[in-house]
């Protein structure tokens, strides 16, 4: 599982 | 959250509240092409799909509930309110501005992380909203007198996308697998589009002058 995720960016 | 991140909410934040500000006091939304807020208001709708099956924090629904309301909202004040939509420039803002779905559609299905239905509107949205700004850019570029808010609207979004691709490269050193070529891409052209309005109202603070576009 990655880390860092742009889903939780607006 | 780093401060970068925090700092481009806010200023996206700030830019959608002066509007609102512009539209509910003065009762004016001269200057602000509707064919953008329209586009930035699908974008919304088609990012926050997940919003109720995905839930991150508490900041983040309360700000997808504020972009969404708001989007809308402004909207329906330059379509329907009695005296807000005799103020918009009909005349001045004509770009065919469903057109630009269409590429960002085609784009988002063969270029996303994951071709699911809720994975193919988001990637759209982010591609949409690369470019939702054009309607807007050739507003001004065709009015070139812009009031104060209007500039200060244009400036804020523009600061919103500067301090994400921060946001961005701060989050590529200090997290691992931290790699978002799509949002990254479109975030940059985004960015890039405002480069020209950055200069003009920059010279305009610098000299104290009311912000002009050249012909």
């Amino acid at each position: 599982e990655r880390s860092g995720s742009s889903k939780d960016e607006l | 959250m780093n401060i970068f991140r925090l700092a481009g909410d806010m200023t996206h934040l700030a830019s959608v509240l002066v509007l609102l500000l512009k539209i509910h006091t003065i009762k004016s939304c001269a200057g602000i092409s509707l064919k953008t807020q329209e586009l930035f208001a699908i974008v919304f709708l088609t990012r926050y799909l997940d919003l109720f099956t995905n839930f991150i924090s508490i900041y983040n629904t309360i700000m997808k509930l504020i972009f969404l309301g708001s989007s809308f909202s402004i909207v329906w004040y330059i379509r329907r309110h009695r005296v807000v939509r005799r103020s918009y420039d009909k005349d001045q803002d004509t770009f065919r501005h469903f057109f630009l779905m269409w590429p960002c559609l085609i784009l988002a299905i063969f270029i996303n992380e994951k071709f699911t239905l809720k994975e193919v509107m988001w990637t759209f949205s982010i591609y949409l909203e690369a470019i939702a700004i054009l309607p807007q850019l050739v507003m001004l570029q065709r009015t070139r007198n812009i009031d104060n808010l209007t500039g200060q609207y244009i400036f804020l979004l523009g600061a919103y996308r500067a301090f994400y691709i921060l946001n961005w490269i701060y989050r590529y050193f200090t997290e691992e697998h931290y790699v978002h070529w799509i949002t990254w891409v479109a975030g940059v052209i985004q960015t890039l589009l405002y480069g020209d309005f950055f200069y003009y109202y920059f010279q305009s603070w610098k000299n104290n002058v009311k912000l002009e576009l050249p012909a």
